[in-house]
């Protein structure tokens, strides 16, 4: 299946 | 103090309908070189980037950055109060606990103020990197709205496929499946319909179709949505709004586990 990956795993903390 | 004057206060209403779906609350960012808001839905799956810049207002001071925490339910209603064709100015003492909205007619016959509770937000601010992307293509606002309302009628994923002439938006679901194919089309006797390819290499990504369809609320704002994308990176999708700043949504794409 495909799964949702959260916003912050791409962005990081800034 | 922070006070900031928008001649074309519509763009503001237009701006918080776009949004307020979306986030519940939000930290209003103000500093010298603009008006800004970055703020990721309740589930963090997308962020919405609002930058207005000074220079788009017809008057902006702001003497020391402020982050305003505004409820975006309230700050809509408040909003509604305004006519479309009013001017909007708003104002906050510096560590003030309200924000003014006034409100003026193009005459100016008529002048009302709406002052807001502020609240303290916990926000967690995420770095963007400055990304070049695979492939970005610019199709009319409206068609995009139109495109991902479609898909969402059979399906819950949208997989976006672009190639050199083209964009394909394709979905399946329980009655079946569809395709929405849109050709690269530069007609520069109607700009405002035109759709442009402009490509790297070929990107394929697959997104929920309900944050879509959330993003293109923002329609009001611009000709033009321009959607942003790279192999298994979020998804940009951006509305200019002329002379002004832009109004961006980031989304996370689904990624086969």
């Amino acid at each position: 299946g495909s799964g949702q990956r959260s916003i912050a795993s791409f962005f990081g903390a800034g | 103090m922070f006070e900031a004057r928008l001649a074309q206060g519509a763009l503001l209403k237009k701006v918080v309908e776009a949004i307020k779906d979306l986030i519940e609350d939000a930290n209003f960012d103000c500093n010298s070189s603009g008006f800004s808001l970055q703020a990721m839905d309740s589930s963090h799956v997308s962020l919405v980037a609002l930058s207005l810049r000074a220079d788009g207002f017809e008057h902006y001071r702001c003497d020391r950055n402020v982050s305003m925490g505004m409820k975006l339910a309230s700050l809509s209603k408040i909003l509604k109060c305004a006519n479309g064709d009013d001017a909007i100015t708003m104002k906050s003492e510096d560590n003030g606990d309200t924000i003014t909205f006034m409100f003026e007619s193009p005459e100016q016959e008529r002048l009302s103020e709406f002052d807001l509770k502020l609240m303290d937000i916990d926000s967690e601010h995420l770095g963007i990197p400055d990304n070049e992307y695979d492939a970005t293509v610019k199709l009319p606002a409206a068609e995009f709205q139109r495109i991902v309302k479609d898909l969402s009628t059979i399906g819950d994923t949208v997989e976006i496929s672009v190639t050199k002439d083209a964009v394909k938006f394709g979905t399946t679901g329980d009655i079946g499946n569809a395709n929405i194919m849109c050709r690269q089309n530069k007609a520069a006797d109607k700009p405002d319909e035109s759709t442009e390819i402009d490509i790297n290499e070929a990107v394929s990504l697959t997104f929920a179709l309900r944050y879509l369809n959330s993003f293109a609320k923002a329609t009001p704002l611009s000709t033009h949505a321009v959607l942003k994308l790279s192999k298994e990176l979020p998804i940009l999708v951006e509305y200019h709004i002329p002379e002004v700043g832009r109004l961006a949504f980031y989304l996370a794409p689904k990624i086969e586990d």
